[in-house]
């Protein structure tokens, strides 16, 4: 069990110690603490590099010290002879002699105590990003003001996430900008704008984050994330990414990380909601009101359909329809289109017949006969029906209006020979 | 007939058969048959056939049966309860509307009805045909169609005929301008049984051979002399408007 305190004494003491014998002791303090180790006699048998015997305190495996001969204090009111001092709870004492001795040697008398270990400044690296602070068996890092410290109680981070911005135009800037940016902080901004616009952000050119290494990694790093694309990320002396970066999204995720290191002026930029476009498409049979060069997000146009064209929706037609700008980019009512009217099969008399057309689109031509010679036709005109922009069969002279084939009246098939009597 | 002879339903197609009683009509469209009022005096369901030369049972099986939708019998004709006494034929015209349109083709097919101009007048000496199953010179009915020329002559030839039998008195039957008298010299005239068929004459105004209808078959003193029949012409505007008012697809 590990101890604050302890006494450890070679074989025999302060009889003389036995020939060839080996003994170790394990100390151990309780985490948090180091050990002092004291020696106040020490009688062992001299030696070059103390070859023959020896006590030995090492730890973690590295050799703190090797004690032999005789020791003497240097300072008459101290009893202390020689002493270690370990930054670690752990320490292991190893006494050594071997079989020469032909005089009385009495070995040695130590203490041991555990210490307070100043973790702050007795290891090389430093446990804090910013202040530490020692205390009895611990330490505990703590922040300069607007700092706080991240969960792995070792680093201090600026609180600069959770901003979203709605506005369809803004500036977001690094945090203390134009003052150094902070060290060890992940800034997450969010510019969240309305569904039909997208995100145009323009950084400003005095950009000043920490280069990127031999190997080109950013060890801080500003990117853009849009959906599914991702622009940066970017570091360096001066912006590197274009002048404007169009992320074809309304909703962009700004994410600013520094390192512990390495600090710069930091970053501004300017962003603004611009109305997605949609497409101009192909004008075949119609005309766009109002006609634009672009048309972008809640535009709204009137597509009329030449003559000879209409829109069918479902079994009706119409001349035309109203398309809306989306905000996906697409134009409302996409699947309408300005077709060639269509005006069907003629429409069968009954004593006549219409021509089979060759088509029955717009300005196709048919023409209707009655059965002759025993009907004809009553109304005037040749018969001839041309398909119209109404999607009807219309005659010159009775327009729309079917012709009627009526009997030919008073015309014997036979003429009438009276057999003479 | 008397004093025609055998004729083909094409020579004749607008002629139209009325079983009963024994008489003709003239289709003058595809919903509408013209005769003399006597003929549908009493019978609002005539019974007719177009497109027949013969007229035995057998051979009516082919032709087109007539059926009357309504018979219009015009607003001058005397309604008489005893039709034996009849003496008056003034406005002896009648117009079936059929219920469904009759086929046309070389059998069967219209005459035309008088133009309104003066030229449609019959006039004296006009040349005229006439036809149906009625009676002849041999026979009660004629099976076979029969057809004949015949002139129009002054009405007071009609007034004029010397009675042959007791129990006709030309005299005391009327006698209007809306009758036309027509015979010829050698017998030639319409009998019973030929009354509603059409007097044809050729329509003035065509070069090719056409014919509209001038007269009905009406009455006449003695069969065989001088008969009479309804001036056509006087009823176009009845006819035409009766026709308009109960064309299919008017209530």
């Amino acid at each position: 069990e590990p101890t604050m305190y302890g006494e450890i004494l070679s074989p025999n003491y302060p009889q003389a110690y036995p020939n060839e014998v080996e003994k170790s002791w394990n100390i151990e303090v309780p985490e948090g603490y180091g050990i002092h180790l004291y020696f106040t006699h020490v009688d062992i048998e001299l030696s070059e590099n103390c070859a023959y015997d020896s006590v030995q305190i090492t730890s973690g495996g590295v050799e703190e010290g090797r004690l032999c001969g005789q020791r003497t204090s240097k300072n008459p009111n101290s009893p202390i002879v020689e002493e270690f001092q370990v930054p670690y709870n752990q320490l292991q004492v190893t006494f050594k002699s071997d079989f020469s001795n032909e005089e009385r040697f009495t070995g040695f008398a130590a203490y041991y105590a555990a210490i307070d270990v100043n973790e702050c400044t007795d290891f090389a690296d430093a446990p804090c990003s910013h202040f530490c602070n020692n205390f009895i068996g611990g330490y505990f890092c703590s922040c300069p003001p607007e700092y706080f410290l991240h969960a792995d109680m070792r680093n201090c981070g600026v609180n600069c996430s959770g901003d979203v911005f709605t506005a369809l135009i803004g500036e977001i800037a690094s945090p203390n900008y134009p003052n150094e940016y902070p060290e060890n902080s992940r800034c997450e901004y969010q510019v969240l704008l309305e569904e039909g616009f997208q995100i145009v952000v323009t950084v400003q050119r005095d950009f000043d984050v920490e280069p990127a290494d031999s190997d080109g990694n950013c060890p801080d790093s500003l990117v853009f994330v849009a959906g599914d694309q991702q622009f940066g990320p970017y570091c360096g002396n001066g912006f590197p990414g274009p002048p404007n970066i169009e992320t074809g999204s309304n909703v962009l995720v700004i994410i600013f990380q520094t390192d512990l290191t390495g600090q710069g002026k930091g970053w501004k930029l300017r962003y603004h909601g611009e109305p997605i476009p949609c497409p101009k498409e192909d004008t075949a049979n119609s005309v766009w009101e109002p006609e634009k060069a672009k048309y972008v997000f809640k535009d709204v146009v009137k597509i009329s359909c030449l003559e000879g064209s209409e829109v069918v929706e479902g079994s009706v037609g119409s001349t035309s329809f109203y398309s809306t700008c989306q905000s996906n980019g697409k134009w409302s009512n996409s699947e309408l289109k300005c077709q060639p009217v269509d005006c069907g099969t003629p429409e069968p008399i009954q004593h006549g017949k219409a021509e089979d057309p060759e088509s029955t689109l717009f300005g196709s031509v048919t023409r209707y006969t009655c059965e002759e010679p025993y009907y004809y036709m009553e109304n005037e005109g040749s018969g001839e029906y041309r398909c119209a922009g109404n999607g009807s069969w219309v005659n010159e002279v009775l327009g729309a209006e079917l012709p009627k084939c009526v009997p030919v009246c008073g015309v014997p098939s036979e003429p009438f020979k009276e057999k003479q009597r | 007939i008397f004093g025609g002879s055998d004729a083909k339903i094409q020579s004749f197609p607008w002629q139209v058969f009325f079983k009963n009683p024994w008489a003709g009509g003239a289709l003058i469209g595809e919903h509408w048959v013209l005769t003399a009022a006597h003929v549908v005096e009493g019978n609002q369901q005539p019974l007719m056939y177009a497109g027949s030369t013969l007229v035995r049972t057998s051979h009516l099986d082919d032709a087109q049966m007539l059926v009357a939708e309504r018979v219009f019998i015009h607003p001058g004709w005397e309604p008489l309860d005893d039709v034996d006494k009849r003496k008056n034929f003034d406005n002896d015209i009648a117009l079936v509307q059929l219920k469904d349109p009759v086929e046309m083709g070389p059998t069967v097919s219209p005459i035309c009805l008088p133009g309104t101009s003066s030229e449609y007048n019959p006039s004296v000496g006009d040349l005229g045909m006439i036809s149906g199953w009625g009676r002849t010179e041999k026979r009660d009915r004629a099976i076979h169609l029969k057809g004949a020329k015949l002139p129009i002559v002054p009405l007071s030839n009609c007034q004029q005929v010397k009675k042959k039998k007791s129990n006709v008195d030309v005299e005391s039957y009327i006698f209007t301008d809306n009758m036309i008298c027509a015979g010829g010299e050698k017998g030639v005239d319409s009998c019973k049984g030929d009354s509603g068929g059409a007097f044809v004459l050729q329509d003035p105004n065509e070069k090719n051979p056409k014919f509209y209808v001038a007269g009905l078959v009406s009455w006449g003193p003695e069969c065989g002399t001088y008969g009479l029949y309804t001036r056509v012409k006087n009823y176009v505007d009845w006819i035409m408007k009766t026709m308009q008012e109960n064309s299919p697809g008017k209530d």
